[in-house]
């Protein structure tokens, strides 16, 4: 599998090894993907990276490779900024062969890592026609996280017609942030956009939506889907490509 | 408020 601008992958692997520090890679011929889920099996991140969206691609037979994401994400730290990507397994192998090129082709880093034997739990994860579905600047998202953890460590999501509303309470006290829906979209990207079929009211724990908010750099809006008692799914587009999901089991009343 | 978990909506397959 080849990217030009290999520093996609960097944003994909950035994305996930907060969440998951190793996952198995699912290669086929239509691509990649990966499911894994936290350790204490609250959150579960899927990735699809389809192979239309490489510069090349190929895959004679199905691999399902065991990969440490703390390792990957070690190794492509010495990606240069402009580099381009190369990811090979050949078969029979139990490493994986990471090579990136420089821009102008005078500079060719090889790395090896070996591949671990994971045992892979899967989910399935049914479609599910949300209450709610919430477009907004992805960087927006990830301040909200922020500026919410200062005051407690759950944020309760209220949606209505209007907007989105996020609260927090803890021992400071409690502060919220309300959305309003964008009305006169000029730039797409910065609007905040609510398909609303019933309003929903969740609780989830704040550091896994920041956790999650480690993926914004691969696209500039984040998708947010609700309904009541049923995990919020927060997705990431990877252009041309696939996309990153994140489910998140909510917070519920004792 | 508690936890829960994903395995209560998702089916392992």
């Amino acid at each position: 599998a080849r990217l030009l601008h290999g520093s996609i992958f960097a944003k994909v692997i950035e994305g996930l090894r907060e969440l998951v520090n190793e996952a198995t890679w699912e290669c086929s011929g239509n691509g990649i993907t990966l499911q894994a889920m936290d350790s204490s099996h609250v959150a579960l991140v899927s990735l699809v990276m389809r192979s239309e969206g490489f510069e090349s691609y190929r895959c004679d037979r199905n691999m399902s490779l065991g990969i440490s994401l703390v390792s990957m994400s070690k190794v492509l730290k010495t990606m240069g900024k402009d580099d381009s990507l190369t990811i090979r397994v050949n078969d029979d192998s139990d490493s994986i062969i990471i090579a990136m090129e420089s821009q102008n082709q005078d500079k060719f880093a090889d790395y090896e890592l070996r591949l671990m034997d994971l045992d892979s739990e899967h989910l399935g994860i049914p479609d599910t026609d949300y209450s709610c579905a919430i477009k907004m600047p992805s960087s927006e998202f990830s301040r909200i996280c922020r500026d919410m953890s200062i005051m407690g460590d759950s944020v309760l999501i209220c949606t209505t017609k209007e907007g989105v509303k996020f609260s927090a309470k803890g021992d400071l006290g409690q502060g919220s942030i309300r959305l309003v829906q964008t009305t006169n979209i000029e730039k797409e990207e910065e609007a905040v956009i609510i398909e609303m079929k019933e309003a929903v009211a969740l609780t989830f724990a704040v550091r896994y939506l920041s956790m999650f908010c480690k993926a914004a750099p691969l696209s500039p809006q984040v998708g947010l889907s609700l309904s009541e008692d049923t995990p919020l799914m927060c997705e990431f587009k990877i252009a041309e490509m696939g996309h990153v999901r994140f489910y998140l089991a909510p917070k519920i009343e004792d | 408020m508690a936890q829960a978990c994903l395995t209560q909506y998702f089916t392992p397959k």
